[in-house]
């Protein structure tokens, strides 16, 4: 078989037993929403470059994807977003990274290939090209879903119970690991 | 994590990631996906690559350019490449997946974890969705 496009929604501990038939179809269909949203484009002469910003673009916009509206929290409860392309013919590339008010981060990595000398642009610096680069800035709010908050609150539980088994594991060590990293 | 590869009607291949990195993560840390030749890598001579999962593994073993350099060197499909460059980030304790298509329109979707949201569809139009193993 010849493939024109392949797309991933990330990877890890996804079982079946986890998952309700309402959410795996809705899975499925927002993959091949985007599937169907690249391979149009390809079959109507664009280019590869247009269909894969097509299709991630369609899963940063899904929440159901750590992604752009979706994403994770960090720490202090921000959503710091990467994205990044590459074009196989040219080997241009470019990058955007801990970017928290790009719609699109997969677009505004686009205008850094073609728009800019650059490959990586990182924080308010990248968020100022996009901006003058005529992407659609979004409150930071526009990312936030609560099924991702309550796993940052999760998170943090754990963070404090494990602070306080290692602290006191550290101290009867007579060791105290400051700040306390876990893999 | 999300990303998609492509093979157009030149023959050009193209690559993206995007991503809203790990839970709770702190002091600013950035993942593989932004890194080219980690997260994403694209080259017409060989394979595009999107990859998605522990990010330190992806940038300390550059997957995506190393599954091109095994394409490129060692004569290796994609697959096997595919495999290979997997096996080196799980042997490391890393885990995660990864998607490529090389120029031909052959493609691979490896991953070491119990799942990976993943698509793909034929140059004739068919489609093929997965989520588990």
């Amino acid at each position: 078989k010849r493939y024109a496009m392949v797309i991933h929604g990330g990877a890890g501990t996804i079982l079946q037993k986890n998952m309700t038939p309402e959410k795996e179809a809705a899975y499925k269909a927002a993959l091949t929403l985007a599937l169907q949203t690249g391979y149009n484009l390809l079959k109507s002469g664009h280019s590869s470059l247009d269909a894969v910003e097509a299709a991630v673009k369609m899963l940063e916009d899904n929440p159901l994807f750590n992604a752009g509206k979706g994403s994770v929290f960090t720490h202090d409860g921000r959503n710091e977003m990467d994205a990044a392309i590459m074009n196989g013919k040219t080997l241009q590339a470019g990058a955007v990274a801990g970017v928290t008010n790009i719609k699109n981060p997969v677009s505004a990595a686009r205008a850094v290939m073609e728009k800019s000398e650059h490959v990586l642009l990182t924080g308010p610096g990248a968020e100022q090209f996009a901006k003058e680069a005529g992407l659609e800035i979004v409150d930071p709010a526009y990312f936030r879903t609560e099924e991702r908050w309550k796993q940052l609150q999760e998170a943090l539980h754990d963070d404090s119970i494990k602070a306080t088994q290692a602290h006191a594991l550290n101290d009867k060590l007579g060791i105290r690991n400051r700040d306390y990293k876990f893999g | 994590t999300v990303g998609a590869v492509a093979l157009d009607h030149a023959g050009n291949l193209a690559a993206a990631t995007s991503t809203g990195g790990m839970t709770d993560k702190k002091y600013g840390r950035v993942g593989d996906s932004p890194i080219i030749g980690a997260g994403t890598y694209a080259n017409n001579n060989t394979v595009a690559v999107s990859c998605t999962g522990w990010g330190e593994f992806y940038i300390r073993n550059v997957v995506a350019y190393d599954l091109s350099a095994q394409m490129e060197y060692k004569g290796l499909g994609v697959a096997a490449a595919g495999q290979s460059v997997i096996r080196k980030v799980g042997t490391l304790g890393g885990d995660g997946g990864l998607i490529a298509l090389d120029k031909q329109g052959h493609m691979a979707m490896p991953f070491n974890t119990e799942g990976m949201y993943r698509g793909a569809i034929t140059q004739d139009g068919k489609i093929e969705v997965y989520i588990y193993k």
